[in-house]
């Protein structure tokens, strides 16, 4: 498989949890949903929201016109499970022996349960953290992997008081989530609290050894005549020998025009 | 001067922590907030090759090489930036986020970016009750100059001086508020165009969280030295 990451952006379905009776394991093994989709499963908006695929679903009217936001359900009046969905997908990726595959979600809102062919893994709670998982011994050799995230709300999505106000009742303060989600002084509350997987998903191939989150920093002197680029990085040896790497830094700069100076 | 390789032996199983020596360059193509130049971003490669196997992962990213800083001015208390040196009259702007359900596109951030760009703006300010802004914003205010000042998730409203007062300690879980944070700081550090970190709006966030955000952020003590505005009789490095 090439090196590199793949977005995961397309061909995402999604169902209320409490109208899927199936477990994670089933629907990523024997009985995954059909494409395409029928109810209670519909096309899902990845990177998105759960309103957001419901509007797209025009299962709710435009909450952005008039006074369309009261006429959907709170959660606070809907309760949790109402806004707790399944998102499910599938992808095809091969990794040859010495490669890794990792799964990643740059952000969820607000935490989830996860099943990739029929194994399961909890992704821990909190709007603003990635998650990168190492899958490559769960891959399905035929090459299609089901995946199937259960998303399930903020812990404390709070009740708007009938004055609305800023912040509602500051529940949502307990999480570490996005607060205007109970509405503020210029803006009206979000139903279902921004739940979901609300950034980019992607599976990135490697080889034995993966860099990790590189830190550029530049110091000046004489006057910025003088300038240095620091760099640091984590490297991780996922194998299972040592690995002789040699680790090389490139900086390029596009003059005018097409023309490259390296 | 700017191509460094280096080999290094990583045990299996384990992270290694690997800083390269330091690239040298003369009179950079310097970065600079909208109105005051050019934002020049040069692309940086780093590359792992391993013996044996060949090319094991790669990452890039478009760098602007700027300094920022900015001080409490004793006289108003405001806050002065100075960008490369120079002092630089803030035309900043309230951000929130671009959509309330989310609907988050790369074009979408391009959009929003250049029109403040248009407006003559040279930062945002990401408020505390919205989002850590995502990397396409921060793309494409690096490409049109626009400072950003963001703020981690505090706000006086729902963080102990709202009405009614609520939450005084802050969130529930302040591990989980540092794991978020550091994993941020992460995910945005090497954007030129992110000149400030603020913990909250209109709020201090708890001690504990404030006092270990600060620690996290506080600047190595290495560019302490070339922080100042003084000529430095040698190289410190």
């Amino acid at each position: 498989a090439p090196i590199g990451k793949t977005k995961l952006d397309a061909g995402w379905l999604a169902a209320r949890s409490t109208d899927v009776k199936l477990t994670g394991v089933q629907l990523t093994t024997t009985h995954p949903p059909s494409s395409p989709p029928s109810p209670p499963w519909m096309e899902a908006a990845v990177p998105g929201t759960v309103l957001g695929t419901l509007l797209r679903n025009k299962l709710v009217p435009d909450p952005f016109y008039g006074l369309k936001n009261e006429t959907i359900i709170d959660i606070a009046d809907s309760g949790r499970d109402y806004y707790t969905f399944w998102f499910f997908t599938s992808f095809k990726c091969s990794p040859s022996t010495h490669q890794h595959l990792d799964l990643n979600f740059r952000a969820i809102n607000y935490s989830a349960d996860l099943y990739l062919n029929g194994h399961g893994k909890s992704l821990p709670k909190g709007m603003f953290r990635r998650h990168s998982l190492d899958v490559s011994d769960i891959l399905n050799p035929a090459g299609i992997n089901l995946l199937a995230v259960l998303i399930h709300p903020p812990d404390n999505p709070g009740r708007i008081p009938p004055e609305g106000g800023q912040g509602g009742d500051h529940e949502i303060g307990k999480d570490v989530a996005a607060q205007y989600v109970e509405g503020w002084d210029w803006m009206a509350p979000i139903r279902d609290r921004n739940t979901g997987i609300w950034d980019e998903v992607s599976i990135s191939v490697t080889g034995p050894v993966k860099i990790i989150d590189p830190h550029l920093v530049s110091s000046f002197f004489d006057d910025f005549k003088r300038a240095y680029l620091h760099s640091t990085a984590e490297f991780e040896n996922r194998s299972s020998w040592l690995a002789e790497c040699s680790i090389t830094i490139q900086v390029t700069a596009e003059l005018e025009g097409s023309i490259c100076l390296i | 001067e700017h191509l460094l390789s280096q080999d290094l032996k990583i045990p299996p199983k384990t992270r290694s922590q690997y800083t390269f020596p330091p690239l040298f360059f003369y009179k950079p193509q310097l970065w600079w907030p909208n109105g005051m130049g050019k934002q020049y971003l040069y692309n940086v490669e780093i590359r792992v090759d391993v013996k044996g196997y060949g090319e094991s992962d790669s990452w890039r990213h478009n760098f602007g090489f700027r300094r920022i800083q900015s001080t409490i001015d004793a006289t108003t208390g405001g806050r002065l930036f100075k960008v490369n040196g120079q002092p630089i009259f803030i035309r900043g702007g309230n951000w929130i986020l671009s959509d309330g359900l989310l609907r988050l596109s790369e074009k979408r951030y391009h959009t929003d970016i250049r029109f403040h760009a248009d407006m003559n703006f040279n930062m945002i300010r990401c408020w505390g009750g919205g989002l850590a802004e995502r990397p396409e914003f921060y793309h494409y205010c690096d490409i049109y100059g626009l400072l950003v000042w963001q703020e981690f998730w505090i706000t006086g409203d729902c963080d102990g001086r709202g009405i009614p007062v609520s939450n005084p300690d802050g969130p529930l879980d302040h591990d989980l508020f540092l794991v978020c944070a550091r994993d941020t700081v992460k995910l945005l550090r090497n954007h030129a165009s992110l000149a400030l970190w603020v913990g909250g709006n209109e709020q201090t966030p708890p001690d504990d969280i404030n006092t270990a955000l600060k620690n996290d952020l506080r600047l190595h003590p290495l560019f302490q030295t070339c922080d100042k505005d003084v000529e430095l009789e040698e190289d410190p490095l």
